[in-house]
């Protein structure tokens, strides 16, 4: 319902009831006398006073009630532009993927502070999200992803106590990529970075990757070029699962053994 | 009481209407203005 002034009912024009003095004739002056006509002039005025009084006492309410309601509209529009809001409506679109990196991060095998965890490509083409293992103690909110940047900002958001730190790559403005980092709110042992836009040079560390392969025979691990779209959460998953596996004694001497085992068995035959 | 105080008291009050009128109007057009935001 749109509310319209125009059809108060409300009668400001009062001047024009206001008592006028009647031109009128010598004959009539003369009937009424002067005392009469301010009497009548005084109840006139009175009366005028009431009716104003009465209209300022409705447009107060109104005006009560029409700012209760925009306030209550404002507030509204306020939580549906709110981060939050905002930030509730994605996460209803990545649930999945979401769940698939909780379940990855919450798992006891992973790297002590590995480079990067994984990328997670959004609907955006554009815009990408990767989360990095940090040092709760590190505040610096820098990551190596291979790229040199220049910060520009940083605030405080209402949904998450840890600032958000903005940059810019370095080659700007021939290089139009940003990205934004912040501690995650769920694990405070993850730094996520959202990059908008992808580099059109490549990378100061183009060795650097940003997934991870595993030397099996060495068991550690050793940066490789990065391959797009490689490496789901469940292959990182299953990569560091073999890594801790070659770090276990047990695991090391049972592999030998049965190495061994198969050589003689192989040799008797 | 006299005509003139009476008078005095019509334009404050009527003023004062005025100014509550001008202020409602406003509340109306920026209710408007949100409201449409929304649909």
């Amino acid at each position: 319902m749109d509310y319209d002034p125009n059809t108060n009912p409300f009668d400001l024009h009062f001047s024009g009831k206001l008592p006028k003095k009647e031109v009128s004739d010598s004959s009539s002056a003369d009937v009424k006398p002067k005392w009469l006509v301010k009497d009548d002039e005084v109840s006139l005025l009175q009366e005028e006073l009431n009716r104003v009084n009465s209209e300022n006492k409705k447009l107060t309410e109104t005006l009560a009630r029409v700012c209760e309601k925009y306030y209550a509209l404002q507030d509204l529009l306020k939580e549906l532009q709110s981060p939050e809001h905002v930030k509730f409506q994605n996460q209803k679109l990545t649930k999945k993927r979401k769940q698939d990196l909780d379940d990855f991060v919450s798992s006891p095998v992973g790297l002590s502070c590995g480079p990067t965890i994984e990328k997670i490509t959004s609907e955006k083409a554009t815009v990408s999200t990767a989360y990095f293992h940090t040092e709760k103690s590190d505040t610096s909110l820098t990551v190596k992803d291979g790229y040199q940047w220049r910060k520009y900002g940083q605030k405080i958001t209402r949904d998450n106590p840890s600032p958000r730190a903005y940059f810019r790559c370095s080659f700007s403005p021939s290089c139009l990529v940003k990205k934004k980092v912040q501690r995650s709110a769920e694990d405070p042992s993850f730094v996520v970075a959202t990059y908008e836009g992808t580099h059109n040079h490549p990378g100061q560390h183009a060795s650097v990757s940003r997934t991870v392969k595993l030397d099996l025979v060495q068991g550690v691990l050793e940066p490789v070029e990065e391959k797009k779209e490689r490496g789901t959460i469940q292959e990182v998953l299953v990569q560091q699962m073999a890594s801790s596996l070659t770090k276990d004694p047990k695991f090391t001497a049972a592999l030998a053994a049965a190495i061994s085992g198969r050589f003689i068995e192989q040799s008797r035959t | 009481p006299p005509t003139s105080a009476l008078v005095e008291e019509l334009n404050r009050v009527s003023a004062e209407n005025k100014k509550l009128s001008e202020m409602l109007t406003l509340m109306c057009d920026n209710y408007n203005v949100l409201r449409k935001q929304l649909v």
